[in-house]
């Protein structure tokens, strides 16, 4: 689109406003921009712009950890909606496709059903589930998810939380007992995924924020990018907290989910 | 806040008497910064301060003794309007039952929003009906019961149908047990799922809703006018519920929404718990817009 030795100034606006869609941010753009401006050899606007996306995303391992020897831990989280029961299931399908033994722990004891829904995907998935009545204390359910895994020699154990907003300072506070729980059962989880919805604006990097104080992130799973939206805000999740996206969900099917691919990931954004 | 920003650009100015074009145009940078950071998407942003801008170059605040306090109070007045200027209530069918049709993107909090329409309906002296249509979500029909059996109201849910036949069949249930108000609870679906805002279109045409009410989740950013004008032609819809506002999302997609559908918002959804269920007021968002 841009071409020529020097972009004016209505070309850097129209590149602004691309990052701007896509839920970049004011301050992430202002970087990025500020970063293109201050090179002498912008030629081609939307090459360099793909340049200095997919170096701002990074090069971090993008693997999901496991444990040799051992019962695997990952815990997942976020708010509310976004995807997390959903990406279990998943998980736990791609688990079984490569010959691994799976427990799901249904630590989400408060929402109406999310037990139901979580023994949904085990049966779609081949996973054992444990999971209290509801309203038990989540706690009770990590607990026990970690006995059975370890008792019955399970490779990996997937712990479903309940959705809470960050704002909520007694939920946010559960969630760190949770997490220290594990520490103390199993050691680190090997995993404490985020879990985004592609939808969501700027309050994506507070979540991130949040989410990463109280229970040590270790990845982000970016859901719902089968829709228009571009999911921008993991440039400044990446760039401000250093937190990588892991994976993508990209359907409510249980194969849809995908490894992250910085290239493809900007090539969608740059539409 | 924003205008705390302002107040701090005519002082740090130090206008007296008439301002400049430089000051308007140094608080119109800061009112897009605000509305930007706020999720409001780019081109409703681009409107908003030109139409700000021209109230700012005219009399009212030339002549104002406080020009700065006069600005705020014109980018809040064009929010309010924009966002429905006061609560909107719910239209009733002149012939019962009512039918209420929710409509959405995935996990924007539908069914929890029936099980709370229910809840305040009833409160009302209302005797509403929840009609279970989302019949691909795992557990969805199960959620829905239980949020039913929590605000003691019925719930019409059946196998073996498709969701429009579901839909009609809750209607009919509402007309044989005397019930007064129908909401109906759809599944989650994408605005570019051809097939999915096909059948939403079909379950509006078969139960023909005095109210659609398009759900949105109070942090979507810049895709919310994307989701709400594809829904606005597919499906259609007459008021707007606003979810997850106990967040602290700005909540600019609900400007975003309002200004490209011009639909009001007619609930705010604050809470997890049932009764965290308001009419929407306009005057409230509007200043947590601004920061
Ligand atoms: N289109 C699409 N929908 C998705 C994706 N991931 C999840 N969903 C849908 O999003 C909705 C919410 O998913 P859940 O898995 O219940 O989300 P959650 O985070 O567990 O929700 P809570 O437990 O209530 O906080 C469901 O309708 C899912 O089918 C995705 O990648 N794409
Ligand atoms: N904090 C908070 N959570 C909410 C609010 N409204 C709904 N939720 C939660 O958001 C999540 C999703 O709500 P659902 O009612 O399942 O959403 P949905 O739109 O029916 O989801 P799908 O049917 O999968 O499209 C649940 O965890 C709800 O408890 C709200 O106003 N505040
Ligand atoms: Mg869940
Ligand atoms: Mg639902």
């Amino acid at each position: 689109l841009f071409k020529g030795t020097a972009l004016t100034e209505q070309e850097w606006e129209e590149l602004e406003e691309v990052l701007l869609r896509a839920d970049v941010g004011v301050a992430a753009t202002q970087r990025i921009v500020g970063a293109m401006r201050s090179r002498r050899d912008v030629a081609d606007g939307m090459a360099a712009l793909k340049d200095e996306l997919v170096s701002a995303l990074g090069h971090p391992d993008r693997s999901l950890k496991t444990k040799p020897g051992g019962t695997t831990v990952w815990l997942i989280t976020g708010v509310n909606g976004v995807g997390k029961t959903t990406t279990i299931g998943k998980l736990a399908a791609q688990l079984r496709d490569e010959g691994r033994s799976v427990v799901l722990a249904a630590a989400d004891t408060f929402r109406a059903a999310a037990d139901q829904q979580l023994e949904r995907w085990a049966e779609l998935s081949g996973a054992d589930i444990v999971k209290h009545a509801p309203g038990a204390d989540p706690a009770a359910v990590v607990y026990d998810g970690v006995a059975a895994a370890k008792a019955r020699a399970r490779d990996v154990l997937i712990v479903d939380t309940a959705g809470r907003l960050q704002t909520k300072k007694n939920l946010m506070e559960e969630l760190g007992k949770i997490r220290r729980i594990l520490d103390r059962e199993t050691g680190a989880p090997e995993e404490v995924l985020l879990v985004l919805d592609a939808t969501t604006g700027q309050n994506g990097v507070a979540q991130a924020r949040a989410f990463a104080e109280v229970a040590g992130i270790t990845g982000i799973v970016l859901t719902k990018l089968d829709g228009t939206a571009k999911g921008g805000i993991v440039i400044a999740v990446q760039q401000e907290l250093g937190i990588p996206v892991k994976l993508v969900g990209l359907g409510e099917g249980i194969g849809d989910l995908a490894s992250f691919d910085p290239d493809g990931f900007v090539d969608d954004l740059l539409g | 806040t924003l205008s705390e920003r302002i107040e701090g650009i005519f002082g740090r100015l130090r206008s007296r008497g008439r301002l400049s074009e430089q000051q308007i145009d140094e608080v119109l940078r800061e009112v897009r910064l605000a509305l930007l950071e706020a999720d409001v998407h780019t081109d409703v942003v681009r409107a908003f301060v030109g139409r700000v801008r021209e109230r700012a170059m005219g009399e009212e605040v030339r002549k104002a003794l406080t020009p700065a306090q006069t600005i705020v109070k014109i980018v809040n007045d064009e929010l309010v309007e924009i966002l429905g200027r006061t609560t909107s209530p719910l239209t009733w069918s002149p012939k019962p039952p009512t039918v209420i049709m929710l409509a959405g993107l995935q996990g924007s909090g539908k069914t929890t929003a029936a099980g709370k329409l229910a809840r305040l309906l009833k409160s009302k002296g209302k005797r509403p009906l929840l009609v279970a249509c989302d019949l691909r979500r795992p557990a969805a029909v199960e959620q829905l019961k239980l949020l039913g059996d929590e605000v003691d109201v019925p719930v019409v849910a059946r196998t073996g149908m498709t969701a429009v036949d579901v839909a009609a069949t809750g209607v009919e249930e509402a007309r044989r047990l005397m019930r007064d108000v129908v909401i109906v609870d759809t599944a989650g679906r994408l605005h570019v799922d051809e097939a999915m805002m096909s059948e939403a279109a079909a379950i509006r045409d078969r139960i023909q809703p005095t109210e659609t009410l398009f759900v949105a989740d109070a942090m979507t950013g810049q895709d919310a006018v994307n989701v709400a004008t594809a829904f606005l032609e597919r499906v259609d819809y007459t008021g707007i519920i606003l979810t997850k506002l106990d967040g602290d999302a700005r909540g600019g997609a609900a400007l975003s929404i309002a200004q490209v559908s011009g639909r009001p918002v007619k609930f705010a959804s604050t809470g997890e718990r049932l009764d965290a269920f308001e009419p929407f007021h306009p005057d409230r968002l509007a200043s947590r817009i601004l920061g």
